[in-house]
């Protein structure tokens, strides 16, 4: 869970 | 989401809807970097393009058609119809010392080498350093309009926000993004300079 792109983020 | 993303996305929206009002009301966009309007046009783009491939939720989706919009719209209102009121002179930074390099980063820096992800890393490196001509035309011309500080000032928030969702979510959700941090943390340092004139002075009419 670590260090992947937070693709929910604007 | 957590309330300070949430309050994050609000201060966001709010910059930029502050922005659009003031452009309108005054009829001028007197004081405002095109330059910087066009980066963060950019920025959307590149950044919002998984709106067509990838659905997070009915938020993610409408906020994003909402900042796309938004971010046109102002382009709209400045170089066609409040064209005359432009300020060439003083919005002069050069924007491809600032493209380049994020083209380049993004290249080298990403989580995978994607055309997505790239575009998406872009994006974000691009945003840290899209209100430098913005910054850099205030410092010029001496002086800001108070709607324009007021858009500043939330416009700054919104990633001083930003970083506290980061720490919230790594100790929540033990989840981290390290280029998003980094370029956040960068971002919201190029305004401290701006925040401590607004907190002090009101740097409008200085």
């Amino acid at each position: 869970r670590l260090l992947q792109r937070s693709k929910d983020e604007l | 989401m957590n309330v300070f993303r949430l309050l994050g996305d609000i201060s966001h929206l709010l910059a930029i809807i502050i922005l659009l009002l003031k452009i309108w009301k005054t009829r001028s966009c007197a004081g405002i970097s095109g330059r910087s309007q066009v980066l963060f046009a950019v920025v959307y783009t590149a950044r919002y393009l998984d709106l067509f491939t990838s659905y997070i939720s009915a938020y993610n989706s409408i906020m994003k058609l909402v900042f796309l919009a938004a971010s046109y719209g102002t382009i709209y209102l400045m170089f066609i119809k409040f064209k005359a009121s432009y300020d060439h002179n003083h919005d002069t930074f050069r924007i491809e010392f600032l493209i380049l390099p994020c083209v380049l980063l993004s290249l080298l820096i990403n989580h995978e080498f994607s055309p997505l992800e790239i575009l998406w890393t872009f994006s974000i490196y691009l945003e840290s350093v899209a209100i430098l001509p913005q910054l850099f035309m205030v410092s010029k011309t001496g002086e800001a309009e108070s709607i324009t500080s007021h858009y500043l000032f939330a416009l700054g928030s919104y990633r001083a926000l930003y970083i506290l969702n980061w720490i919230y979510r790594y100790y929540a959700e033990s989840h981290y993004d390290v280029i998003a941090i980094v370029a956040g943390i960068v971002q919201t340092v190029l305004y401290c300079d701006f925040f401590y004139l607004y907190i002090t002075k009101g740097i409008y009419g200085q």
